[in-house]
């Protein structure tokens, strides 16, 4: 009864804690909440399998856009749950609230965690387009527990009343923005970032570059849509969901040697590097000599030590970066060795603007933007962009290959975020 | 197996009788817009988490909405995008009864709508593909 004692009411006396405008209240402290459909609640309309999947797949929309992760529990003591979903019809699961049969109310929420779904309603699986989408009610009522109360903004999960959902349930802009208002925005280091170059044919058969933008980390990875500024629907999923061949997780660099005579791309990983086959999508096995893969760094790339730290190819220059350490080796892919004048310091080839706002050493990524036309050194969760040559155009006195005061990497690529390893592979 | 706990089965049919009470008059609007925190509670409802048990007052006594109901029907009737005459006419009774989420609409969300931050410019494109 004490965990009834308030459904989110806004009532007398009672002021969110920091009350932003359009707000709402974090309801936890903690990165990893646990959940359970309560046994004495299962609905008697979807199989308990169908309701447990669909509510894992809510709770996993929620982690794609926040730093919190959401792990079901089906073993601990009840009252150490985070949060308790059930259905029930009339009176139900000792809460003070009827439910009024089908129509009207079809679920509410609870401070403390708990959500209620009305049995009376005819909920369904997201791939019916009758009914009530559970789906949809459940990433809406977790939002309430999460602390986001209603609004009427259009498009917003966040509506009071129903909205007969299209095929595709996703949070929005907006719903992002307001989650991450309450949690903060998600952070943390990247084991490589690159741009993926596809060539096609339009449909007057001219040749059409394109490219995605890939964030790996450990053996998940997320590909990245510019053009509308998050992550694609979905992601993360593992690595070797989307790539075969390569080393499941950790990998250390991937470099792209694209020039009118050459199309290689290799990724690294200790001592030991791999080709990848972008028509067949996967690693090569065998070189054109018979020569097999993965092969040691040592002897594809002579003078270039390993584990690396990251690596990046200027097509202008036909030169690879390597980085390791504190040093950088630049490599002439046409006379496959390294530059006589290299190993050089980082901070000696990329020089910082801003005196001590420097990586110094062991960044987790050197990545080539096709979409901002620029270098970026990955560190943690922040990024120094290096000088190209539109901001020369604009700032000659900017050194070349200068480095830009750091800046947050969450600021610029949004919504990179983790989810549970357990709903990984949903 | 679909879950169900009587012998015959008969807690699977759809309980035809378990229907939310069609919100149709006065008193039912004024006591939805209490329990979704848009009004006070009606006099004799009780409290809003009771508001649906209250005794129902004699309705041939009903007349216009007072100056404070009138008001709450019309902020409601305004965000609803319905014509906020501040009358409980057919489409405002039509909305109360679309299917929603037992919490409350605290109001001063409701202004936000038009300050929620905007889609940040980026590049046309194709719709997003389904997950």
């Amino acid at each position: 009864p004490k965990r009834f004692l308030q459904i989110l009411l806004p009532g007398p006396g009672w002021q969110p804690k920091n009350p932003p405008q359009g707000g709402g209240t974090q309801a936890f402290a903690k990165k990893t909440l646990t959940w359970r459909l309560v046994g004495e609640g299962y609905s008697s309309q979807l199989s308990v399998e169908d309701q447990r999947y669909i509510f894992r797949l809510a709770f996993r929309m929620w982690s794609e856009v926040t730093p919190l992760d959401f792990r079901e529990d089906l073993t601990a003591p009840g009252a150490t749950i985070d949060i308790k979903l059930g259905f029930g019809r009339g009176r139900h699961l000792g809460c003070p609230r009827v439910f009024d049969g089908s129509g009207q109310e079809f679920a509410h929420a609870w401070r403390l965690g708990d959500i209620h779904f009305d049995d009376d309603e005819h909920f369904t699986p997201p791939t019916s387009d009758k009914g009530i989408s559970l789906l949809k009610v459940a990433v809406h009522e977790i939002g309430h527990v999460l602390g986001l109360p209603h609004t009427y903004r259009t498009g917003s999960i966040m509506q009071p009343n129903y909205i007969p959902q299209g095929p595709a349930l996703e949070l929005d802009w907006s719903d992002r923005k307001a989650i991450q208002k309450l949690y903060g925005s998600c952070e943390g280091s990247f084991d490589t970032a690159f741009d993926w170059i596809r060539t096609e044919r339009n449909r007057r058969g001219d040749v059409m570059v394109r490219f995605s933008t890939y964030f790996f980390r450990k053996s998940w990875y997320w590909l990245y849509e510019n053009r509308n500024n998050r992550t694609r629907y979905g992601d993360p999923i593992h690595i070797l969901t989307g790539w075969h061949g390569v080393p499941a997780q950790s990998l250390d660099a991937f470099v792209h040697i694209w020039t009118w005579t050459r199309d290689e791309r290799y990724f690294f990983k200790g001592n030991q590097y791999w080709r990848y086959d972008s028509d067949k999508d996967q690693a090569h096995a065998k070189d054109e000599q018979g020569k097999s893969y993965p092969k040691l760094i040592s002897e594809g790339f002579p003078g270039i030590p390993s584990p690396l730290d990251t690596a990046f190819y200027d097509r202008r220059k036909q030169l690879i970066y390597f980085f390791k350490g504190s040093f950088v080796f630049a490599f002439d892919v046409n006379r496959n060795q390294v530059l006589d004048s290299y190993p050089k310091k980082m901070a000696e080839v990329f020089p910082a603007i801003e005196p001590q706002n420097h990586p110094f050493r062991s960044i987790d990524s050197a990545y080539y933007s096709y979409a901002h036309k620029s270098v970026f050194f990955l560190k943690g969760s922040l990024y120094w962009k290096v000088v190209n040559d539109a901001d020369r155009q604009h700032q000659a006195w900017l050194p070349s290959n200068g480095l830009f005061p750091k800046q947050s990497i969450s600021g610029k690529w949004f919504d990179v975020c983790d989810v549970h390893a357990s709903t990984l592979n949903m | 197996e679909t879950l169900f706990h009587s012998r015959d089965r008969s807690d699977l049919a759809p309980s035809l009788l378990r229907r939310a009470t069609p919100i149709a008059d006065l008193f039912a609007a004024q006591r939805f817009l209490s329990k979704y925190g848009w009004a006070d509670a009606p006099p004799g409802a009780g409290s809003a988490a009771t508001v649906s048990r209250g005794p129902r007052p004699d309705r041939s006594r009903e007349g216009p909405p007072g100056t404070a109901l009138a008001a709450a029907l019309r902020e409601f009737q305004k965000v609803n995008a319905l014509p906020a005459s501040g009358e409980l006419d057919a489409a405002t009774l039509a909305t109360m009864n679309r299917p929603r989420c037992g919490v409350p609409d605290p109001r001063s969300q409701l202004r936000a709508v038009s300050t929620a931050p905007r889609t940040p410019p980026s590049l046309l494109g194709r719709r997003p593909r389904t997950r």
